[in-house]
C-alpha cells in the first residue's frame, strides 16, 4: 500500500484546490519558509483522524480553515482528501483504490468519507489499525520532532517498541 | 504478547546498531532493556558510542550527532515494521555535510523498497530524490503546487 | 521601577516592529502588555502580521518564519540593552537562503558597534565575519581552534 | 568592554590547553558536527558562574572535565580562563584587563580567580551583575534555544524585559 495523491482545498494556506500526486520510493517537498510544506505534513495527519488540535499547531481545530489573506476572504470549510493504492489489499477493503476524505465547516460540523461513502471518525481511525500508519508515530515525524526520540524517557521509547510489535 | 515484544526489540536493536556504525562512519551503539527480567514493563535505554570518543550520555552529544543517532533510531523502527509510507519533515536540519551525505545513502538505500516523503531544504536531499514536489505562494498567503519530477507510481 | 520599565519597553517595542519589518521585507508586527494598567506584573503578547497574510497566532507560523521573528525580538533587546559580548549558538539553523540573507543584512549592521559571536553552518555567515574561527578534531574526541581570519580586537 | 580570548584545558572535549583570540564585531565559529563548537559555548557560560549542570547537557558538574578517547585518558581537572577588556571601566575594577578563571577537580573541589587573585564563585557572580552578562539570558543563546523566546508564556517573556529594563 502507498500514498497515491492528496486532494486539498481550503486547508490552511491551500486556498485553492490542489492536487499532489506522490510517486513511488523518494519524494521530496520543497520550497521558501512559509511556503505550506509543512501544511501539507499537517493535512496529511488530519485526513488520518489526527484530533490533537495543538499537534496541528492550532488552537482550536477551526484554524485548519484557509483564514483569508489580505486579497482573499476566509473560507467557510476545509476538506483534504488521500488516496492509496490498496492492491496488496493491506486495508480490509476490496478496492485497488481508497480514498479517505474528511471536510470540516466552520460551523464545527464535520464529515469523513471512505471512497465517497460516507462514515464517522472512528471508521476511518479503525480502518488504518495494523497499517502501522495509526499506532505508528514513528512513520509521521514534524519539524522538530526527531529529537524527541532520544529526549523521551525510557518509558515513552519503550512505547515506540510497542507500536513496531 | 512478551515473545512477540522481545523479538521485534531484537531486531530493532540489531538494524540500530548497524545503522549506526553506517550513519557515524565506526563506533557502536546499542539499545537495551532497563528491566530485562520484566520485558513488557521496562523502559529503553539508548548506548552510543562515537568513533574515538568515549561512551557518554546522550545529553553530552553535540546537535547534528544526536540527530544522527535519532536517524538510525528511527530507520531501524521503520525497516522492522514498515509504514505504507512515511512523513519526515526537516529531520537532516542539524546535519553538516558529511553526516548529510551518510544519511542521504540510508534514505535513498530505504526508500528502493519504501514510499518516503520528506520534507527538506538540502539541496543534495533533493537531488536525491525521484519526485520532486516544489511548493510556491506566487500569491502571498495562497500555496500552490508543482511537480517538478513524477517517479512513476508503483505497483501494489 | 514601574517608569523605567514602560521605557524599555517602547524602545524594545520600536525596534522589534522596525527589525521585524525589515527581516520579512514587509509584514507588520508588535508587542503588547497583556495588562496595561499593571504593567509590574503584566505578561507579554507578541503579534505577528507576516506580509499578505493574516495575523495569526504564533503557533501557527512556519518554523522558518519563527526563527525570524525570535531573531526579530532578540536583536531588538540586544540593540536597547546590549551585552559586553553576544553568543548565538546555530540560531539561522532553520532559514531558508532569502531569510538567511535579510538576518545576515542585521547581524552584520549589529554587529558594526557591538561584539558577536556566532556559531554557524552556513557559508554566508561564515563570509560575513570578520573573524573566522575553525575548530576541527585532527585526533578524534579532542577538539583543536585554528584561527582563519582573526579581525583586530576594538580599543575600549 | 568586549571579549579578548578564552584559555581552556580539560574542559569537555578541549583535552589540551587551548586558547582563542576573539576580535571586534562578528565572530563566527565553524566546524564539523560533534567537533567542540557549543563546547566553547559551554565554556563561557561556565566560567561566568553557570551553576545549572543541565544547561551545560551534564548530569554532574564533573562531566565537564575531559573524560578521556580511547587515546588518551580523562583528565583530573578542567579550567577555564576568560579574559575582557575594561577600557571603558564598564568592570567595576581598576584593570584594562580582567580574567576571569575557574577550575573544577575531579574530586569536586572548585577554584576561582579574578585577575589571579582567589575568590569565591558569588564574587564572580557580582562582578557581572549590571553588565547584560549575568541577567541577560538573551545574549547567550544556545543551541535550539532561540525558539523558547517565542514559545516561552507572556510573563516568562516579561522577564526577558526585566532583564533589559
Ligand atoms: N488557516 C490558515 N489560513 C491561512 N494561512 C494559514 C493557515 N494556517 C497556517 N497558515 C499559514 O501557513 C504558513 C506556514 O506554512 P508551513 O508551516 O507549511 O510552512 P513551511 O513551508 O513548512 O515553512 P518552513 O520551511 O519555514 O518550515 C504560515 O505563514 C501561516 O500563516
Ligand atoms: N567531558 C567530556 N570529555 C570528552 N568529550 C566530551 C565531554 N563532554 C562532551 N564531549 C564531546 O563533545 C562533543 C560535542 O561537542 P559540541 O556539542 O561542542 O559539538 P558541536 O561542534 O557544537 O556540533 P554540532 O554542529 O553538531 O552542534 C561530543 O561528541 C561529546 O562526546
Ligand atoms: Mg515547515
Ligand atoms: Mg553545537
Amino acid at each position: 500500500m502507498h500514498l497515491k495523491r492528496l486532494e486539498l482545498v481550503g486547508f490552511k494556506s491551500f486556498a485553492q484546490r490542489t492536487r499532489i500526486e506522490f510517486g513511488a520510493g523518494l519524494n521530496a517537498v520543497v520550497g521558501p519558509n512559509g511556503c505550506g510544506k509543512s501544511n501539507i505534513a499537517d493535512a496529511i495527519r488530519w485526513v488520518l483522524g489526527e484530533q490533537s488540535v495543538r499537534s496541528l499547531r492550532g488552537s482550536r481545530m477551526e484554524d485548519v480553515i484557509f483564514a483569508g489573506t489580505d486579497k482573499r476572504p476566509p473560507l467557510g470549510y476545509a476538506e483534504v482528501a488521500l488516496t492509496l493504492d490498496n492492491s496488496s489489499e493491506a486495508l480490509p477493503l476490496p478496492y485497488k483504490e481508497v480514498t479517505v476524505t474528511r471536510k470540516l465547516f466552520r460551523s464545527g460540523e464535520s464529515q469523513f468519507a471512505i471512497n465517497q461513502t460516507g462514515c464517522r471518525l472512528r471508521d476511518i481511525h479503525e480502518l488504518f489499525i495494523d497499517t502501522g500508519l495509526s499506532k505508528a508515530s514513528y512513520a509521521l515525524i514534524g519539524q522538530g520532532q526527531l529529537d524527541s526520540i532520544l529526549s523521551a524517557n525510557p518509558m515513552d521509547r519503550r512505547m515506540l517498541l510497542d507500536e513496531a510489535a | 504478547s512478551r515473545a512477540r515484544f522481545l523479538e521485534t526489540f531484537a531486531e530493532v536493536r540489531r538494524e540500530f546498531r548497524g545503522l549506526f556504525e553506517q550513519l557515524f562512519d565506526g563506533g557502536k551503539a546499542d539499545l537495551e532493556l532497563l528491566e530485562p527480567d520484566q520485558p513488557l514493563a521496562s523502559g529503553i535505554e539508548i548506548i552510543a558510542h562515537l568513533p574515538g570518543k568515549k561512551t557518554q550520555s546522550l545529553a553530552l552529544l553535540s546537535g547534528g550527532e544526536r540527530a544522527l543517532t535519532a536517524i538510525g533510531l528511527l530507520f531501524a523502527l521503520l525497516k522492522v515494521r514498515p509504514s505504507p509510507f512515511c512523513l519526515l519533515d526537516e529531520i537532516d536540519a542539524a546535519l553538516d555535510e558529511a553526516n548529510l551525505d551518510r544519511y542521504i545513502g540510508v534514505l535513498v538505500d530505504y526508500a528502493r523498497s519504501h514510499q518516503v516523503i520528506v520534507i527538506s531544504h538540502r539541496p543534495k536531499v533533493m537531488e536525491a530524490a525521484e519526485s520532486l514536489l516544489g511548493i510556491t505562494m506566487a500569491e502571498k498567503g495562497v500555496s500552490q503546487v508543482i511537480s517538478l519530477r513524477l517517479a512513476a507510481q508503483q505497483e501494489g
